[in-house]
Protein backbone atom coordinates (compact mmCIF):
# COMPACT_ATOMS: atom_id res chain seq x y z
CA UNK A 1 0.00 0.00 0.00
CA UNK A 2 1.41 3.35 -0.78
CA UNK A 3 0.27 6.51 1.04
CA UNK A 4 1.28 10.15 0.46
CA UNK A 5 1.52 12.54 3.90
CA UNK A 6 0.12 15.35 1.99
CA UNK A 7 -1.25 19.36 3.18
CA UNK A 8 -0.10 22.52 2.23
CA UNK A 9 -0.30 24.18 5.36
CA UNK A 10 3.50 24.21 6.63
CA UNK A 11 4.50 22.80 9.79
CA UNK A 12 1.67 20.48 10.88
CA UNK A 13 3.32 17.55 11.15
CA UNK A 14 4.04 15.91 7.98
CA UNK A 15 7.51 14.86 8.24
CA UNK A 16 7.33 13.57 11.61
CA UNK A 17 4.10 11.49 11.02
CA UNK A 18 5.60 10.22 8.00
CA UNK A 19 9.15 9.08 9.75
CA UNK A 20 7.44 7.64 13.29
CA UNK A 21 4.81 5.93 11.33
CA UNK A 22 7.12 4.56 8.24
CA UNK A 23 9.50 3.36 11.13
CA UNK A 24 6.52 2.09 13.87
CA UNK A 25 5.37 -0.28 11.37
CA UNK A 26 9.24 -1.51 9.95
CA UNK A 27 9.72 -2.24 13.80
CA UNK A 28 6.86 -4.22 13.27
CA UNK A 29 8.23 -6.86 11.52
CA UNK A 30 6.92 -5.24 7.63
CA UNK A 31 9.03 -3.55 4.78
CA UNK A 32 8.55 -0.07 4.77
CA UNK A 33 10.36 2.27 2.04
CA UNK A 34 9.68 6.28 2.99
CA UNK A 35 10.14 8.36 -0.30
CA UNK A 36 11.52 11.93 0.80
CA UNK A 37 10.29 13.92 -1.97
CA UNK A 38 10.45 17.61 -0.36
CA UNK A 39 12.89 20.01 -1.44
CA UNK A 40 13.83 20.64 2.06
CA UNK A 41 14.95 17.14 2.89
CA UNK A 42 13.66 16.90 6.29
CA UNK A 43 12.80 13.00 5.80
CA UNK A 44 16.08 12.26 5.42
CA UNK A 45 18.27 14.59 7.49
CA UNK A 46 15.87 13.23 10.41
CA UNK A 47 16.91 9.85 9.59
CA UNK A 48 20.63 10.62 10.00
CA UNK A 49 21.12 10.99 5.31
CA UNK A 50 22.58 14.22 4.09
CA UNK A 51 23.32 13.83 0.23
CA UNK A 52 26.34 15.42 -1.11
CA UNK A 53 25.73 17.58 -3.63
CA UNK A 54 26.35 15.64 -6.34
CA UNK A 55 24.77 12.51 -5.11
CA UNK A 56 21.32 11.46 -7.02
CA UNK A 57 18.12 11.98 -5.15
CA UNK A 58 14.62 12.03 -5.45
CA UNK A 59 14.63 15.10 -7.48
CA UNK A 60 17.05 13.12 -10.33
CA UNK A 61 14.47 10.34 -10.39
CA UNK A 62 11.74 13.03 -10.75
CA UNK A 63 13.69 14.47 -13.90
CA UNK A 64 14.38 10.92 -15.35
CA UNK A 65 18.16 11.32 -15.06
CA UNK A 66 18.43 8.45 -12.33
CA UNK A 67 16.46 5.76 -10.73
CA UNK A 68 14.95 4.77 -7.53
CA UNK A 69 16.05 1.30 -7.42
CA UNK A 70 19.72 3.09 -7.21
CA UNK A 71 18.91 5.79 -4.65
CA UNK A 72 17.39 3.56 -2.28
CA UNK A 73 19.02 2.66 0.98
CA UNK A 74 18.65 1.45 4.80
CA UNK A 75 18.20 3.05 7.90
CA UNK A 76 19.10 2.86 11.31
CA UNK A 77 15.82 0.98 11.26
CA UNK A 78 15.46 -2.43 10.47
CA UNK A 79 12.92 -3.26 7.95
CA UNK A 80 13.44 0.54 7.22
CA UNK A 81 14.66 1.92 3.65
CA UNK A 82 14.71 5.57 2.62
CA UNK A 83 14.36 7.29 -0.77
CA UNK A 84 16.09 10.87 0.52
CA UNK A 85 15.56 14.09 -1.28
CA UNK A 86 18.75 15.47 -3.10
CA UNK A 87 20.50 19.21 -1.86
CA UNK A 88 19.39 20.97 -5.25
CA UNK A 89 15.98 19.94 -5.29
CA UNK A 90 14.24 23.74 -4.90
CA UNK A 91 14.12 23.91 -8.89
CA UNK A 92 12.22 21.09 -9.08
CA UNK A 93 9.13 22.21 -9.43
CA UNK A 94 10.05 24.89 -12.28
CA UNK A 95 11.55 22.36 -14.22
CA UNK A 96 8.61 19.02 -13.81
CA UNK A 97 6.23 21.64 -15.27
CA UNK A 98 7.93 21.15 -18.87
CA UNK A 99 8.57 17.25 -18.67
CA UNK A 100 6.78 14.83 -20.24
CA UNK A 101 4.25 12.87 -18.42
CA UNK A 102 5.10 15.44 -15.41
CA UNK A 103 2.12 14.49 -12.94
CA UNK A 104 3.12 10.54 -13.36
CA UNK A 105 6.83 10.35 -13.30
CA UNK A 106 7.01 9.15 -9.26
CA UNK A 107 4.47 6.92 -10.15
CA UNK A 108 6.21 5.41 -12.87
CA UNK A 109 9.75 5.32 -10.43
CA UNK A 110 8.08 3.51 -7.89
CA UNK A 111 6.67 0.83 -10.41
CA UNK A 112 10.09 -0.04 -11.22
CA UNK A 113 10.84 -0.24 -7.59
CA UNK A 114 7.93 -2.67 -6.54
CA UNK A 115 8.96 -4.78 -9.81
CA UNK A 116 12.44 -4.43 -8.72
CA UNK A 117 14.01 -8.26 -8.07
CA UNK A 118 17.33 -7.01 -6.98
CA UNK A 119 15.05 -5.07 -4.16
CA UNK A 120 12.89 -8.04 -3.42
CA UNK A 121 15.83 -10.71 -3.21
CA UNK A 122 17.33 -8.04 -0.52
CA UNK A 123 13.96 -8.10 1.18
CA UNK A 124 13.79 -11.71 0.82
CA UNK A 125 16.27 -11.97 3.22
CA UNK A 126 13.29 -11.97 5.57
CA UNK A 127 11.59 -15.72 5.07
CA UNK A 128 8.22 -13.73 4.98
CA UNK A 129 8.77 -12.13 2.07
CA UNK A 130 10.40 -14.49 -0.19
CA UNK A 131 8.84 -13.91 -3.81
CA UNK A 132 6.98 -10.84 -3.10
CA UNK A 133 7.62 -7.07 -3.43
CA UNK A 134 10.28 -5.55 -1.90
CA UNK A 135 8.38 -3.40 0.00
CA UNK A 136 4.51 -3.87 1.83
CA UNK A 137 4.48 -0.58 2.65
CA UNK A 138 5.72 2.69 0.71
CA UNK A 139 4.98 6.14 2.44
CA UNK A 140 5.85 10.09 0.63
CA UNK A 141 6.55 12.80 2.42
CA UNK A 142 5.52 15.50 0.33
CA UNK A 143 6.34 19.80 0.38
CA UNK A 144 4.14 22.02 2.13
CA UNK A 145 2.47 23.12 -1.73
CA UNK A 146 0.17 21.86 -3.84
CA UNK A 147 2.51 22.44 -6.88
CA UNK A 148 3.80 19.64 -9.38
CA UNK A 149 5.73 17.40 -6.45
CA UNK A 150 2.61 16.93 -4.55
CA UNK A 151 0.56 16.28 -7.19
CA UNK A 152 3.40 13.54 -7.94
CA UNK A 153 2.69 12.11 -5.03
CA UNK A 154 -1.07 11.61 -4.94
CA UNK A 155 -0.50 10.38 -8.57
CA UNK A 156 1.38 7.57 -7.10
CA UNK A 157 -0.36 7.37 -4.02
CA UNK A 158 -3.49 4.72 -3.18
CA UNK A 159 -4.31 6.72 0.30
CA UNK A 160 -3.69 10.17 1.71
CA UNK A 161 -2.93 10.45 5.46
CA UNK A 162 -3.13 14.37 6.09
CA UNK A 163 -1.69 15.39 9.49
CA UNK A 164 -3.77 18.44 10.70
CA UNK A 165 -2.19 20.51 13.42
CA UNK A 166 -4.91 21.28 16.07
CA UNK A 167 -4.48 25.38 15.68
CA UNK A 168 -6.76 27.68 13.78
CA UNK A 169 -5.02 28.06 10.08
CA UNK A 170 -4.47 24.14 10.18
CA UNK A 171 -8.22 23.75 9.69
CA UNK A 172 -8.57 26.85 7.34
CA UNK A 173 -6.56 24.90 4.60
CA UNK A 174 -8.86 21.51 4.29
CA UNK A 175 -11.14 22.76 1.89
CA UNK A 176 -8.36 23.35 -0.16
CA UNK A 177 -6.45 20.01 0.26
CA UNK A 178 -9.69 17.98 -0.34
CA UNK A 179 -10.84 19.74 -3.25
CA UNK A 180 -6.92 18.93 -4.65
CA UNK A 181 -7.27 15.15 -3.71
CA UNK A 182 -10.96 14.89 -5.42
CA UNK A 183 -8.83 16.89 -8.18
CA UNK A 184 -6.30 14.26 -8.53
CA UNK A 185 -8.84 11.40 -8.28
CA UNK A 186 -10.78 12.25 -11.15
CA UNK A 187 -8.23 13.23 -14.00
CA UNK A 188 -5.23 11.37 -12.95
CA UNK A 189 -5.65 8.71 -10.13
CA UNK A 190 -9.28 7.13 -9.94
CA UNK A 191 -8.16 4.85 -7.34
CA UNK A 192 -6.91 7.68 -4.80
CA UNK A 193 -8.71 7.72 -1.02
CA UNK A 194 -8.47 9.45 1.66
CA UNK A 195 -6.87 7.01 4.24
CA UNK A 196 -7.85 9.30 7.22
CA UNK A 197 -6.67 12.96 9.40
CA UNK A 198 -4.38 12.90 11.85
CA UNK A 199 -4.50 15.58 14.67
CA UNK A 200 -1.04 16.42 15.56
CA UNK A 201 0.42 18.74 18.10
CA UNK A 202 -2.11 19.15 20.28
CA UNK A 203 -1.63 20.97 23.62
CA UNK A 204 -4.79 19.36 25.83
CA UNK A 205 -3.74 22.43 28.16
CA UNK A 206 -5.36 24.74 25.92
CA UNK A 207 -9.05 25.47 24.77
CA UNK A 208 -7.71 25.90 21.28
CA UNK A 209 -6.50 22.12 20.40
CA UNK A 210 -9.80 20.74 22.29
CA UNK A 211 -11.42 23.11 19.71
CA UNK A 212 -10.04 22.31 16.71
CA UNK A 213 -10.15 18.19 17.48
CA UNK A 214 -14.31 19.12 17.96
CA UNK A 215 -14.65 20.82 14.76
CA UNK A 216 -11.75 18.18 12.51
CA UNK A 217 -14.44 15.32 13.92
CA UNK A 218 -18.03 16.94 13.46
CA UNK A 219 -16.82 18.14 9.32
CA UNK A 220 -15.17 15.07 9.08
CA UNK A 221 -16.29 12.21 11.62
CA UNK A 222 -15.34 8.89 9.88
CA UNK A 223 -12.24 10.09 8.62
CA UNK A 224 -10.77 11.57 11.83
CA UNK A 225 -8.31 8.74 13.43
CA UNK A 226 -9.22 8.32 16.86
CA UNK A 227 -5.51 8.84 17.72
CA UNK A 228 -4.68 12.43 18.52
CA UNK A 229 -0.66 13.18 18.34
CA UNK A 230 -0.20 15.17 21.21
CA UNK A 231 2.48 17.72 21.21
CA UNK A 232 5.90 16.30 23.08
CA UNK A 233 8.91 18.00 23.19
CA UNK A 234 10.85 14.24 21.98
CA UNK A 235 9.21 14.40 18.69
CA UNK A 236 11.02 17.53 18.05
CA UNK A 237 14.60 16.54 19.63
CA UNK A 238 14.37 13.15 18.03
CA UNK A 239 15.08 14.34 14.34
CA UNK A 240 18.47 16.09 15.49
CA UNK A 241 19.59 12.67 16.52
CA UNK A 242 18.78 11.34 13.43
CA UNK A 243 15.93 8.90 14.92
CA UNK A 244 12.63 8.05 15.12
CA UNK A 245 11.18 8.50 17.77
CA UNK A 246 10.30 5.02 18.75
CA UNK A 247 14.30 4.15 18.41
CA UNK A 248 15.23 7.91 20.41
CA UNK A 249 13.19 7.46 23.34
CA UNK A 250 10.74 4.80 23.18
CA UNK A 251 8.37 5.25 26.45
CA UNK A 252 7.50 9.01 25.74
CA UNK A 253 3.83 10.01 24.67
CA UNK A 254 5.00 10.66 20.99
CA UNK A 255 6.60 6.94 20.61
CA UNK A 256 2.82 5.66 22.04
CA UNK A 257 0.76 7.58 19.96
CA UNK A 258 2.58 6.81 16.65
CA UNK A 259 2.35 3.25 17.80
CA UNK A 260 -1.92 3.50 18.02
CA UNK A 261 -1.77 5.36 14.84
CA UNK A 262 0.14 2.44 13.24
CA UNK A 263 -2.50 -0.38 14.61
CA UNK A 264 -5.20 2.19 12.78
CA UNK A 265 -3.03 2.73 9.95
CA UNK A 266 -2.70 -1.20 9.37
CA UNK A 267 -6.43 -2.13 10.45
CA UNK A 268 -7.86 0.50 7.88
CA UNK A 269 -5.42 -1.19 5.13
CA UNK B 1 10.66 50.21 3.35
CA UNK B 2 9.25 47.25 1.66
CA UNK B 3 9.90 43.37 3.90
CA UNK B 4 9.46 40.28 2.72
CA UNK B 5 8.73 37.74 5.12
CA UNK B 6 9.86 34.20 3.93
CA UNK B 7 11.34 30.87 4.63
CA UNK B 8 10.71 27.75 2.75
CA UNK B 9 10.24 25.72 6.18
CA UNK B 10 6.51 25.58 6.71
CA UNK B 11 4.87 27.00 10.11
CA UNK B 12 7.75 28.68 11.01
CA UNK B 13 5.62 32.10 12.20
CA UNK B 14 6.00 33.76 8.33
CA UNK B 15 2.46 34.87 8.75
CA UNK B 16 2.05 35.52 12.76
CA UNK B 17 5.36 37.83 12.18
CA UNK B 18 3.86 39.18 9.23
CA UNK B 19 0.37 40.60 10.97
CA UNK B 20 1.42 41.49 14.01
CA UNK B 21 4.51 43.56 12.96
CA UNK B 22 2.67 45.22 10.56
CA UNK B 23 -0.27 45.73 13.34
CA UNK B 24 2.49 47.38 16.10
CA UNK B 25 4.07 49.48 13.46
CA UNK B 26 0.78 50.64 12.36
CA UNK B 27 -0.69 51.25 15.84
CA UNK B 28 2.88 53.14 16.56
CA UNK B 29 1.11 55.84 13.68
CA UNK B 30 3.13 54.74 10.98
CA UNK B 31 0.65 53.52 7.47
CA UNK B 32 1.49 50.14 6.90
CA UNK B 33 0.42 47.88 3.96
CA UNK B 34 -0.05 44.11 4.46
CA UNK B 35 0.26 41.98 1.12
CA UNK B 36 -0.85 38.26 1.46
CA UNK B 37 1.18 36.59 -1.42
CA UNK B 38 0.35 32.94 0.09
CA UNK B 39 -2.44 30.90 -1.93
CA UNK B 40 -3.59 29.88 1.58
CA UNK B 41 -4.34 33.53 2.47
CA UNK B 42 -3.46 32.81 6.60
CA UNK B 43 -2.56 36.50 6.93
CA UNK B 44 -6.09 37.88 5.16
CA UNK B 45 -8.08 35.30 7.32
CA UNK B 46 -6.26 35.75 10.20
CA UNK B 47 -7.38 39.74 9.69
CA UNK B 48 -11.12 38.64 9.20
CA UNK B 49 -10.69 38.99 4.97
CA UNK B 50 -12.07 35.95 3.10
CA UNK B 51 -12.28 37.21 -0.67
CA UNK B 52 -15.48 35.26 -2.69
CA UNK B 53 -14.56 32.97 -4.91
CA UNK B 54 -14.74 35.50 -8.13
CA UNK B 55 -13.40 38.39 -6.14
CA UNK B 56 -9.66 39.46 -7.18
CA UNK B 57 -6.88 38.88 -4.98
CA UNK B 58 -3.04 39.31 -5.26
CA UNK B 59 -3.06 36.32 -8.05
CA UNK B 60 -5.17 38.42 -10.29
CA UNK B 61 -2.67 41.32 -9.52
CA UNK B 62 0.55 38.88 -10.53
CA UNK B 63 -1.18 37.89 -13.96
CA UNK B 64 -1.87 41.23 -14.76
CA UNK B 65 -5.75 40.95 -14.73
CA UNK B 66 -6.27 43.38 -12.10
CA UNK B 67 -4.28 46.17 -9.95
CA UNK B 68 -3.11 46.17 -6.72
CA UNK B 69 -4.63 49.88 -5.90
CA UNK B 70 -7.75 47.86 -6.90
CA UNK B 71 -7.94 45.33 -4.20
CA UNK B 72 -5.87 47.40 -1.00
CA UNK B 73 -8.61 47.33 1.77
CA UNK B 74 -8.14 48.91 5.13
CA UNK B 75 -8.60 46.26 7.95
CA UNK B 76 -9.39 46.97 12.13
CA UNK B 77 -6.02 47.81 12.60
CA UNK B 78 -6.39 51.96 12.05
CA UNK B 79 -3.33 52.46 9.74
CA UNK B 80 -2.78 49.12 8.32
CA UNK B 81 -4.33 48.25 5.07
CA UNK B 82 -4.65 44.59 3.58
CA UNK B 83 -3.98 43.03 -0.45
CA UNK B 84 -5.29 39.64 0.12
CA UNK B 85 -4.95 36.78 -1.32
CA UNK B 86 -7.26 34.65 -3.71
CA UNK B 87 -9.25 31.83 -2.87
CA UNK B 88 -7.90 30.42 -5.87
CA UNK B 89 -4.34 30.74 -5.75
CA UNK B 90 -2.85 27.48 -5.37
CA UNK B 91 -2.61 27.57 -9.88
CA UNK B 92 -0.53 30.57 -9.43
CA UNK B 93 2.99 28.88 -9.24
CA UNK B 94 2.34 27.21 -12.88
CA UNK B 95 1.01 29.89 -14.68
CA UNK B 96 3.68 32.51 -13.55
CA UNK B 97 6.13 30.03 -15.05
CA UNK B 98 4.68 31.40 -18.42
CA UNK B 99 3.91 34.77 -17.96
CA UNK B 100 6.45 37.52 -19.03
CA UNK B 101 9.23 39.24 -16.70
CA UNK B 102 7.48 36.50 -14.58
CA UNK B 103 10.19 37.66 -11.50
CA UNK B 104 8.96 40.88 -11.68
CA UNK B 105 5.58 40.97 -11.86
CA UNK B 106 4.88 42.46 -7.59
CA UNK B 107 7.32 44.81 -7.93
CA UNK B 108 5.74 46.64 -10.85
CA UNK B 109 2.14 46.20 -9.09
CA UNK B 110 3.51 47.50 -5.94
CA UNK B 111 5.08 50.34 -7.82
CA UNK B 112 1.70 51.81 -8.99
CA UNK B 113 0.98 51.71 -5.52
CA UNK B 114 3.67 53.62 -3.87
CA UNK B 115 2.47 56.08 -6.93
CA UNK B 116 -0.35 56.55 -6.26
CA UNK B 117 -2.47 59.85 -5.57
CA UNK B 118 -5.91 58.01 -4.99
CA UNK B 119 -4.00 55.91 -2.19
CA UNK B 120 -2.04 58.51 -0.89
CA UNK B 121 -5.03 61.32 -0.78
CA UNK B 122 -6.64 58.64 1.68
CA UNK B 123 -3.40 58.04 3.65
CA UNK B 124 -3.21 62.08 3.75
CA UNK B 125 -6.07 61.83 6.01
CA UNK B 126 -3.31 62.05 8.44
CA UNK B 127 -2.10 65.23 8.18
CA UNK B 128 1.74 63.94 8.93
CA UNK B 129 1.07 62.06 5.23
CA UNK B 130 0.43 65.46 3.58
CA UNK B 131 1.68 64.76 -0.44
CA UNK B 132 4.29 61.60 0.61
CA UNK B 133 3.78 58.00 -0.48
CA UNK B 134 0.49 55.97 1.11
CA UNK B 135 2.63 53.94 2.60
CA UNK B 136 5.73 54.21 5.07
CA UNK B 137 5.74 50.16 5.46
CA UNK B 138 4.94 47.64 3.72
CA UNK B 139 4.81 43.18 4.29
CA UNK B 140 4.79 40.73 1.67
CA UNK B 141 4.21 37.41 3.81
CA UNK B 142 5.12 34.47 1.60
CA UNK B 143 4.04 31.15 1.49
CA UNK B 144 6.32 27.79 2.15
CA UNK B 145 8.50 27.66 -0.90
CA UNK B 146 11.53 29.20 -2.99
CA UNK B 147 9.69 29.16 -5.89
CA UNK B 148 8.51 32.13 -8.21
CA UNK B 149 5.47 33.65 -5.98
CA UNK B 150 8.24 34.04 -2.84
CA UNK B 151 10.60 35.20 -5.84
CA UNK B 152 8.35 37.84 -6.86
CA UNK B 153 8.39 39.00 -2.87
CA UNK B 154 12.35 38.95 -2.79
CA UNK B 155 12.52 41.06 -6.09
CA UNK B 156 9.74 43.54 -4.65
CA UNK B 157 11.18 43.57 -1.21
CA UNK B 158 13.95 46.16 0.42
CA UNK B 159 14.74 43.62 3.12
CA UNK B 160 13.88 39.79 4.04
CA UNK B 161 12.68 39.28 7.63
CA UNK B 162 13.65 35.58 8.57
CA UNK B 163 11.17 34.22 11.15
CA UNK B 164 13.46 31.05 12.55
CA UNK B 165 11.53 28.43 14.69
CA UNK B 166 13.05 27.50 17.81
CA UNK B 167 13.70 23.42 16.71
CA UNK B 168 16.11 21.74 14.69
CA UNK B 169 14.74 21.42 11.24
CA UNK B 170 13.84 25.17 10.79
CA UNK B 171 17.95 25.14 11.60
CA UNK B 172 18.63 22.90 8.63
CA UNK B 173 16.86 25.45 5.77
CA UNK B 174 18.66 28.02 6.55
CA UNK B 175 21.55 27.73 4.65
CA UNK B 176 19.28 27.08 1.28
CA UNK B 177 17.28 30.04 2.30
CA UNK B 178 19.86 32.46 2.18
CA UNK B 179 21.67 31.25 -0.61
CA UNK B 180 18.40 31.48 -2.56
CA UNK B 181 18.52 35.59 -1.48
CA UNK B 182 22.13 35.74 -2.83
CA UNK B 183 20.68 34.51 -5.81
CA UNK B 184 18.14 37.03 -6.22
CA UNK B 185 20.24 40.02 -4.68
CA UNK B 186 23.41 38.97 -7.52
CA UNK B 187 20.93 38.26 -10.51
CA UNK B 188 17.48 40.26 -9.87
CA UNK B 189 17.80 42.53 -7.09
CA UNK B 190 20.89 44.48 -5.88
CA UNK B 191 19.04 46.19 -3.17
CA UNK B 192 18.05 43.20 -1.23
CA UNK B 193 19.41 42.50 1.87
CA UNK B 194 18.35 40.82 4.87
CA UNK B 195 17.09 42.98 7.31
CA UNK B 196 17.38 39.73 10.10
CA UNK B 197 16.47 36.41 11.62
CA UNK B 198 14.09 36.23 14.55
CA UNK B 199 13.69 33.17 16.40
CA UNK B 200 9.82 32.41 17.13
CA UNK B 201 7.11 30.13 19.04
CA UNK B 202 10.83 29.35 21.49
CA UNK B 203 9.28 27.49 24.65
CA UNK B 204 12.33 28.20 27.21
CA UNK B 205 11.31 25.54 29.55
CA UNK B 206 12.66 22.95 26.47
CA UNK B 207 16.66 22.99 26.21
CA UNK B 208 15.58 22.32 22.57
CA UNK B 209 14.64 25.96 21.91
CA UNK B 210 18.12 27.18 24.56
CA UNK B 211 20.02 25.20 22.02
CA UNK B 212 18.61 25.98 18.81
CA UNK B 213 18.78 29.93 19.73
CA UNK B 214 22.55 29.69 20.82
CA UNK B 215 23.38 27.74 17.10
CA UNK B 216 21.39 30.77 15.72
CA UNK B 217 23.03 33.43 17.68
CA UNK B 218 26.27 31.87 16.86
CA UNK B 219 25.42 31.49 13.41
CA UNK B 220 24.32 34.79 12.51
CA UNK B 221 25.55 36.83 15.41
CA UNK B 222 24.70 40.39 13.71
CA UNK B 223 21.90 39.13 12.18
CA UNK B 224 19.29 37.66 14.67
CA UNK B 225 17.68 40.19 16.43
CA UNK B 226 17.65 40.51 19.82
CA UNK B 227 14.12 39.51 20.46
CA UNK B 228 13.01 36.08 20.99
CA UNK B 229 9.50 35.65 20.59
CA UNK B 230 7.94 33.24 22.93
CA UNK B 231 5.12 30.51 22.42
CA UNK B 232 2.16 31.57 23.01
CA UNK B 233 -1.24 30.26 22.80
CA UNK B 234 -2.89 33.88 22.48
CA UNK B 235 -1.07 33.96 19.07
CA UNK B 236 -2.41 30.94 18.37
CA UNK B 237 -5.56 32.02 19.18
CA UNK B 238 -6.01 35.83 17.42
CA UNK B 239 -6.02 34.75 14.07
CA UNK B 240 -9.30 33.05 14.56
CA UNK B 241 -10.80 36.29 16.02
CA UNK B 242 -9.12 38.15 12.84
CA UNK B 243 -7.42 40.30 14.95
CA UNK B 244 -3.76 40.94 15.67
CA UNK B 245 -2.47 39.97 19.02
CA UNK B 246 -2.17 43.69 19.89
CA UNK B 247 -6.04 43.84 19.49
CA UNK B 248 -6.80 40.26 20.99
CA UNK B 249 -4.89 40.71 24.30
CA UNK B 250 -3.02 43.67 24.51
CA UNK B 251 -1.42 42.18 27.78
CA UNK B 252 0.12 38.99 26.74
CA UNK B 253 3.95 37.82 26.24
CA UNK B 254 3.12 37.43 22.53
CA UNK B 255 1.98 41.37 22.48
CA UNK B 256 5.34 42.17 24.52
CA UNK B 257 7.46 40.30 22.18
CA UNK B 258 6.09 42.00 18.50
CA UNK B 259 5.98 45.33 20.36
CA UNK B 260 9.65 45.08 21.25
CA UNK B 261 10.29 43.04 18.00
CA UNK B 262 9.00 46.00 15.65
CA UNK B 263 10.90 48.78 18.08
CA UNK B 264 13.85 46.89 16.64
CA UNK B 265 12.52 46.63 13.12
CA UNK B 266 11.86 50.37 13.21
CA UNK B 267 15.84 51.28 14.60
CA UNK B 268 17.62 48.90 11.88
CA UNK B 269 15.59 50.81 9.33
N1 LIG C 1 3.66 16.20 18.20
C1 LIG C 1 4.68 17.05 18.18
N2 LIG C 1 5.10 17.62 19.32
C2 LIG C 1 6.12 18.52 19.32
N3 LIG C 1 6.78 18.91 18.23
C3 LIG C 1 6.41 18.38 17.05
C4 LIG C 1 5.36 17.41 16.94
N4 LIG C 1 5.24 17.05 15.65
C5 LIG C 1 6.16 17.77 14.97
N5 LIG C 1 6.88 18.55 15.80
C6 LIG C 1 7.91 19.53 15.46
O1 LIG C 1 7.24 20.63 14.83
C7 LIG C 1 7.96 21.08 13.70
C8 LIG C 1 7.10 20.89 12.45
O2 LIG C 1 6.88 19.52 12.18
P1 LIG C 1 7.25 18.87 10.75
O3 LIG C 1 8.51 19.44 10.27
O4 LIG C 1 7.13 17.41 10.86
O5 LIG C 1 6.03 19.46 9.91
P2 LIG C 1 5.87 19.43 8.31
O6 LIG C 1 4.42 19.49 8.04
O7 LIG C 1 6.61 18.30 7.76
O8 LIG C 1 6.58 20.81 7.91
P3 LIG C 1 6.81 21.32 6.40
O9 LIG C 1 5.49 21.90 6.00
O10 LIG C 1 7.90 22.36 6.51
O11 LIG C 1 7.21 20.14 5.59
C9 LIG C 1 9.24 20.29 13.66
O12 LIG C 1 10.23 21.04 14.32
C10 LIG C 1 8.91 19.02 14.44
O13 LIG C 1 10.02 18.47 15.07
N1 LIG D 1 4.87 32.36 19.12
C1 LIG D 1 3.86 31.53 18.89
N2 LIG D 1 3.31 30.85 19.89
C2 LIG D 1 2.31 29.96 19.68
N3 LIG D 1 1.79 29.69 18.48
C3 LIG D 1 2.30 30.33 17.42
C4 LIG D 1 3.34 31.30 17.55
N4 LIG D 1 3.63 31.78 16.31
C5 LIG D 1 2.80 31.15 15.46
N5 LIG D 1 1.99 30.29 16.12
C6 LIG D 1 1.01 29.35 15.55
O1 LIG D 1 1.78 28.33 14.90
C7 LIG D 1 1.21 28.01 13.63
C8 LIG D 1 2.21 28.32 12.53
O2 LIG D 1 2.43 29.71 12.44
P1 LIG D 1 2.24 30.49 11.06
O3 LIG D 1 1.04 29.98 10.36
O4 LIG D 1 2.33 31.93 11.35
O5 LIG D 1 3.56 30.00 10.32
P2 LIG D 1 3.91 30.18 8.77
O6 LIG D 1 5.38 30.12 8.67
O7 LIG D 1 3.23 31.37 8.24
O8 LIG D 1 3.26 28.85 8.14
P3 LIG D 1 3.21 28.50 6.56
O9 LIG D 1 4.58 27.95 6.28
O10 LIG D 1 2.13 27.46 6.43
O11 LIG D 1 2.91 29.76 5.84
C9 LIG D 1 -0.08 28.80 13.53
O12 LIG D 1 -1.14 27.98 13.98
C10 LIG D 1 0.14 29.98 14.47
O13 LIG D 1 -1.06 30.46 15.00
MG1 LIG E 1 8.05 18.33 6.22
MG1 LIG F 1 1.99 31.50 6.54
Amino acid sequence: MIYALANQKGGVGKTTTAINLAATIAQAGERVLLIDSDPQANASTGLGVRLAPDEPGVFEVLLGESDLVGIVRPTEVPGLDLAPSSSHMAGAEVMLTRADKREFRLRAAIAQVTSSAALASRAAGKPENAGGPPYSYIFIDCPPSLGLITVNALVAAQQVIVPVQAEYYALEGMTQLLGTVEAVKARLNPDLTVSGLVLTMADLRTNLAGQVEAEVRRHFPELTYKTVVPRNVRLAEAPSHGLPVSLFDPTCAGSDAYFDLAKEVIERG
